[in-house]
């Protein structure tokens, strides 16, 4: 399972983009 | 300079537990005094949304993030940080100094240091493994991405030989310095542009300046 992009990530980049978390959020309506 | 509104002061005191005046938050900090103003009316609204106490809780920080109640683990690590005082809430100047990371001007050296904390979630001094290995896992079940042990197994493999490079097993401040200069996309999420604009965003802290000819 799992998709072979994500396979080639390394473990941060799989958490950034996993948590989807940007502090953007703070400042958009 | 500006002079010195003492009851307006003494008011927000009472009324934000923690609340520093803008010119000193302004002195210890990227952010001008104009901008320390802006970011207030931005905590207004954050440490209002649930509980109207002049203080920022989880449940608060998560709402103004993602516009709903959901948990999610990076998130709540990054409250921990944002939460200097360890009390469990985020008052207005833990707000400001925290968020003065995320400012376009900072020097990349405290940003690699707040990102090395997120990650050395223990508070050891060092991102190991099995931190590296729960939040992943965790976030993958939170966000519903599937990934068997083994692949999540070689993908800490690959990660921690690239990263370790005395290979003792965890990744200490100066190996991850190297790291993320080799993978400066992991660094994107530490300057927000936004902050510097973030007058224009907050225009109405002109009406509820504390502070003259700003």
């Amino acid at each position: 399972p799992g998709d072979k992009s994500t396979r080639q990530m390394n473990a941060f980049q799989l958490i950034g983009m996993a948590s989807s978390l940007d502090l953007s959020g703070f400042f958009e309506e | 300079m500006g002079c010195f509104h003492s009851t307006a002061t003494a008011r927000a005191r009472r009324r934000y537990p923690g609340y520093d005046h803008p010119m000193q938050l302004a002195s210890q900090t990227a952010f001008s005094v104009s901008e320390v103003e802006a970011l207030f009316e931005l905590f207004k609204t954050i440490s209002g949304s649930v509980v109207d106490d002049g203080l920022i809780s989880k449940e608060e920080f998560q709402l103004a993030l993602f516009k709903s109640k959901m948990d999610n683990i990076f998130a709540n690590r990054i409250f921990d940080l944002f939460d200097v005082k360890k009390r469990g809430v985020i008052d207005f100047a833990d707000f400001v100094q925290a968020l003065n990371v995320f400012h376009p001007s900072v020097p990349m050296e405290e940003k690699i240091d707040f990102s090395f904390k997120l990650y050395d979630m223990d508070n050891t001094g060092f991102i190991e493994r099995k931190e590296v290995k729960q939040m992943l896992i965790a976030l993958l079940s939170e966000s519903g991405m599937r990934l068997s042990d083994e692949t999540i197994e070689s993908i800490l493999d690959k990660t921690f030989s690239d990263a370790d490079v005395n290979q003792d097993g965890k990744i200490d401040r100066a190996e991850w310095e190297n790291f993320v200069s080799r993978n400066p996309s992991l660094m994107k999420i530490m300057t927000l542009p936004y902050l510097k604009d973030i007058t224009t965003t907050f225009p109405s802290f002109v009406f509820n300046s504390k502070v003259d000819d700003i």
